[in-house]
């Protein structure tokens, strides 16, 4: 996270750290499950994506109730029982992180309490989380000015209209293309030095939902070109309500 | 002198007859038949000098040790004791005949031929029943009890409940092993109520079937032999059921009534070889032995349909209250019936109602729950409600509710008869530290 602050413990309580294929974030739903970004389990272009979904399973770290990564560690590991990838996610095609959207099941329930607390997900109805300006925020364990962060960060960011986005994509002439689906958004600006960045990839883009008082995962942290240097790009997880469902079910 | 053989009929006559009879002859007949008949001669022909008392010529009869007479004469005389057709009968099987006829026949000078006589003998059947009949005076009875005559002798029988002895002419009662099977009947000393004999062993035994019980009743009158210091010295009866010994009874002050409770009673009549007691008499009857009047015990327990007398064969059903578990010991029943046995008892014992129990709780995860009531077990009708650990969860409920009621059937239920327990669910988005910007 750049251009951040440091969390207080509870205000962030969804907050998992991952370490997968290096350093990444995820989100609690429910008491069982973290939401997070295909990429951190299947980086894109990597030479060992043969390996399987169960043997990814049975290596995979993940942290929670903490906002200190020495802590998190002390705390112990929660075990992963299955892997989900969404379908859409290609890891060869590095030109696109649509579908960049992943499940992992625990093995067992986490209890919750004041530091480990699920992310509610939109209503289905609601697109207003989305509107150009809706401010939201962003925690994650990335890098933090060219340093990979030992405490939790937030940010505070806001969405930018799709058109934006497109136009300053294009406006960037990369030699490699890539692809801007209806499946993301992008949030941050163009020349405040806030963002997110390497290591926060998978944390969740939370909104107020003022009608209910309920912070809501609206995002998750996708891709970007370079950090703090323009916007930052997030799966858009109103988009996947319906694969999410299926997966974890009603509750 | 000739014996006469043991013929059933015959015939007897003067020396020569029907010539005249000689002079200075005596003639001896012995007639004898078989024993069981008497004799009964009488004279077709009669004809012999008449004299005053028969001093001269005569026919001497005799029988059973006594003189029958002596005849003489010849019909129309008017000395003399002319026999005519008069029957003698003697009252044994014996008939002593004499003739005598003196030196001569002369009457004035004259001699008369007298012919003399023919008589027949018939053996006529003796009815030794008939006392009227007894060859002595003091002669006692032929038979003790019954006496049945028949053509040429005689036999005896007695009473019922007596045997005729060897003697064939007495009778001893017999009592020794008298059995009774029938449901209801009377049994009594011997001849009662005449005085019983002396030297008395009598056993009367009741056997019914099992499940039945024996009751005796005492009829008027009772007197038995006893000693007002000494209890029952003389005779005794006693009164057994099933091998073991209700009562011995005496005296002239009846037993009354007695409830055996047993399928199998024997009464022993003992007597010595004296007195002149009237004996005793019993009715017996008998019914389906009785069992306890079942009783509950606790105020739980419901007797179906309980009647007022049980007896061999009847059976009660019990079960309890709603909420309430029928307990044998240990064992939990579905049911309960006990039978009233034939010795009396219930083949099973009373069970207790245990008020139902149901258990623990099941604990909810990421909740808890608390007792309702103030006595907080897990016995019938005991309430509880589930609650979630807030604010981290919220409870999710069937449309029964949260409060869960311990049920008759053992279960924790909710409102809507379900079992099923409510579940806690993570409350997402409430962070406790929400961020909040001071700076703007």
């Amino acid at each position: 996270i750049l251009g951040g602050k440091s969390a207080r413990r509870g205000s962030f309580p969804w907050q998992a750290l991952t370490g997968i294929h290096g350093r990444g974030g995820g989100a609690l739903l429910g008491d069982r499950w973290i939401l997070t970004a295909a990429h951190t389990i299947f980086p894109k272009g990597a030479l060992e994506n043969n390996v399987s979904l169960d043997q990814l399973a049975e290596e995979a770290n993940v942290f929670l109730g903490h906002t200190k990564v020495e802590e998190l560690h002390r705390m112990g590991n929660h075990p992963v029982r299955r892997i989900f990838i969404h379908p859409d996610y290609n890891p060869k095609d590095e030109h696109s992180f649509n579908g960049d959207i992943a499940l992992l099941e625990l093995k067992y329930p986490v209890s919750l309490g004041p530091t480990v607390l699920p992310i509610c997900l939109p209503d289905t109805t609601n697109t207003t989380f989305y509107a150009d300006g809706r401010m939201g925020y962003v925690s994650g364990f990335g890098v933090e000015k060219n340093f990979i962060s030992n405490d939790l960060k937030y940010v505070r960011l806001p969405a930018v209209a799709r058109e934006k986005c497109q136009s300053w994509l294009d406006s960037k002439k990369r030699d490699i293309p890539v692809v801007f689906s209806e499946n993301m958004f992008c949030a941050g600006f163009l020349t405040v030095k806030q963002d997110t960045c390497q290591g926060d990839s998978g944390s969740v883009f939370t909104v107020l939902d003022t009608a209910s008082g309920r912070w809501v995962a609206t995002g998750i942290v996708s891709w970007g070109i370079g950090c703090a240097e323009g916007y930052g790009f997030y799966t858009k997880i109103l988009n996947y309500l319906d694969w999410i469902k299926g997966i974890v079910g009603e509750d | 002198s000739s014996q006469v053989p043991r013929k059933l009929f015959g015939e007897i006559r003067s020396p020569s007859y029907p010539k005249p009879y000689p002079n200075n002859n005596i003639s001896i007949w012995d007639i004898h038949v078989p024993e069981g008949y008497v004799v009964k001669l009488t004279f077709r022909y009669f004809d012999l000098e008449p004299s005053e008392s028969c001093f001269y010529d005569y026919v001497k009869i005799k029988a059973d040790k006594k003189n029958l007479g002596r005849y003489c004469g010849r019909l129309g005389s008017t000395t003399g004791n002319h026999p005519g057709r008069k029957n003698f009968v003697s009252k044994g099987n014996k008939m002593h005949l004499a003739f005598h006829s003196d030196f001569s026949n002369e009457d004035n000078g004259t001699v008369i031929p007298y012919k003399g006589f023919l008589a027949y003998y018939q053996a006529v059947d003796l009815d030794e029943c008939d006392p009227n009949n007894a060859a002595e005076e003091d002669e006692r009875p032929h038979c003790q009890h019954f006496c049945h005559n028949y053509v040429g002798g005689y036999f005896c029988s007695c009473q019922a409940g007596y045997q005729l002895q060897g003697d064939h002419h007495s009778c001893k009662a017999q009592c020794s092993s008298e059995l009774f099977t029938e449901a209801s009947g009377y049994l009594s000393s011997p001849a009662y109520p005449q005085p019983y004999p002396e030297d008395l062993r009598c056993n009367y035994s009741i056997r019914l079937q099992k499940g039945l019980s024996v009751s005796l009743k005492f009829l008027e009158p009772f007197e038995i032999d006893d000693h007002q210091q000494v209890h029952c010295p003389y005779d005794q009866l006693k009164i057994q059921a099933r091998g073991r010994e209700i009562g011995e009874f005496c005296g002239k002050e009846s037993p009354g009534s007695i409830e055996t409770n047993s399928n199998e009673v024997d009464i022993l009549f003992l007597t010595d070889e004296s007195g002149f007691s009237r004996g005793w008499k019993i009715r017996y009857t008998s019914e389906k032995i009785r069992c306890p009047q079942p009783v509950p015990r606790d105020q739980f327990t419901i007797i179906r349909d309980l009647q007022p007398l049980y007896q061999f064969q009847d059976y009660f059903v019990v079960s309890c209250k709603t909420g309430y578990n029928l307990m044998e010991g240990n064992q939990k029943l579905l049911s309960f019936t006990a039978v009233c046995q034939a010795d009396g008892t219930w083949h099973r014992s009373m069970p207790r109602c245990e008020i139902v129990n149901c258990g623990n709780p099941t604990d909810l995860t990421n909740g808890a729950f608390r007792y309702v009531n103030q006595s907080a077990n897990n016995n019938y009708q005991s309430e509880i409600t589930y609650r979630c650990n807030e604010p981290y969860y919220h409870i999710v409920t069937g449309t029964g509710g949260d409060r869960f009621t311990c049920s008759a059937e053992g279960t924790w239920v909710d409102q809507d008869g379900q079992v099923r327990i409510p579940a806690c669910l993570p409350v997402c988005g409430k962070p406790v530290n929400p961020i909040t910007e001071l700076e703007r």
